[in-house]
């Protein structure tokens, strides 16, 4: 439609089939202020195929036995509109049954840079086929997810398992404390002052003019490590270790020679002072920013 | 933060590959206007209030 040349391409629909579950989560109260979450799983409950129906099914489709499952975060934005990310998505077989694990972390983190969070995580879940085409099977039709467990033994609702780290024990504690001795081993990660002194670098001489030195503050001590490796989430995931997560910039004024004369500009230097020390784990991937 | 690190950063914010070569002659006779003082001044002030997140 942006093009200067466009043509209407029309569409038709080659599967509309997909079955579509729409989950509520209230989340008041569930994410205290002082926790950081780690991982995010949601459980569905496979309902087992009738075994006359699997037995069609791999008369007619011998060679596909699943289903694509895919999870996406739904948001309804202020203006109405729905918008929804996706979360999760992988392969069950028709022959499984029971809880099926799905990793909805980045939901609770978009969810999360909602600005009014009192309102619930809505979570679509919907079953496809798992390719397309005239030979695709309907293996998709036979995975169900129930809020009864088989024969009615009792309940089998969707669930959502919040694994969190309380950050009063296992993140940073502010600003170092200044009466205490310097830094040591066990120290618990801190924001400690560090002053550079620009007019004692000699390359800065006659050419930094402002500001003479700053706080650039840095991050020592040491990051409390959970009991049990996280391991399920991220295999390659390091160890808790404290690291500045806020920084912001240092403005200066310098000297430039134009023309064989000086005058004085401005310029800024990114990420030069440090604002906040957190534990981080080594590696693990930077939540995705929700997009306005 | 090292010297090295603060050095680097501001070569690469000015586009410079070496350090200027400037004398005392150049400082001694350098004014800082106004309008640069109060750019400087207002990026200080921004710098304070927002921060960038990030490891």
């Amino acid at each position: 439609r942006f093009s200067q040349h466009f043509r209407e391409v029309a569409g038709r629909f080659l599967v509309s089939e997909a079955s579509t579950y729409l989950l509520v989560f209230g989340m008041e109260q569930r994410l205290a202020p002082h926790s950081e979450l780690v991982q995010a799983v949601l459980r569905l409950f496979q309902e087992p195929a009738a075994k006359a129906a699997l037995r069609k099914h791999e008369r007619l489709s011998p060679r596909s036995a699943r289903a694509r499952v895919t999870v996406e975060w739904l948001h309804v934005r202020d203006d109405g509109a729905n918008r929804t990310s996706l979360i999760d998505s992988r392969l069950v077989s028709i022959h499984d049954s029971g809880w099926k694990a799905f990793d909805v972390t980045e939901a609770i983190n978009f969810w999360q840079q909602l600005s009014r969070p009192q309102q619930p995580l809505l979570l679509q879940v919907s079953v496809q086929r798992e390719h397309l085409g005239p030979l695709a099977s309907s293996a998709h039709k036979l995975v169900r997810f129930t809020s009864q467990g088989a024969g009615g033994t009792g309940p089998a609702e969707p669930q959502l398992e919040l694994h969190t780290l309380d950050l009063r024990d296992y993140g940073a504690q502010g600003n170092c404390d200044t009466e205490a001795p310097p830094v040591l081993e066990g120290t618990r990660c801190c924001r400690q002052e560090m002053y550079i002194d620009l007019q004692g670098m000699k390359w800065a001489e006659n050419w930094v003019l402002e500001p003479p030195g700053f706080l650039a503050y840095e991050c020592v001590g040491s990051c409390r490590q959970p009991p049990e490796p996280q391991t399920l989430r991220w295999p390659f995931l390091g160890p808790r270790q404290c690291i500045a997560s806020e920084t912001t910039s240092l403005p200066m004024i310098v000297s430039i020679k134009e023309g064989g004369r000086a005058r004085p500009q401005v310029v800024s230097l990114p990420n030069m002072r440090v604002q906040k020390c957190s534990c981080a784990w080594d590696g693990a991937p930077v939540p995705r920013k929700l997009k306005p | 933060l090292t010297e090295e690190q603060i050095l680097g950063s501001l070569l690469q914010q000015l586009h410079l590959s070496e350090v200027p070569v400037l004398d005392k002659a150049d400082r001694a006779q350098l004014v800082t206007p106004a309008h640069v003082r109060a750019q400087y001044v207002a990026l200080l002030q921004r710098s304070h209030g927002a921060h960038s997140r990030g490891k």
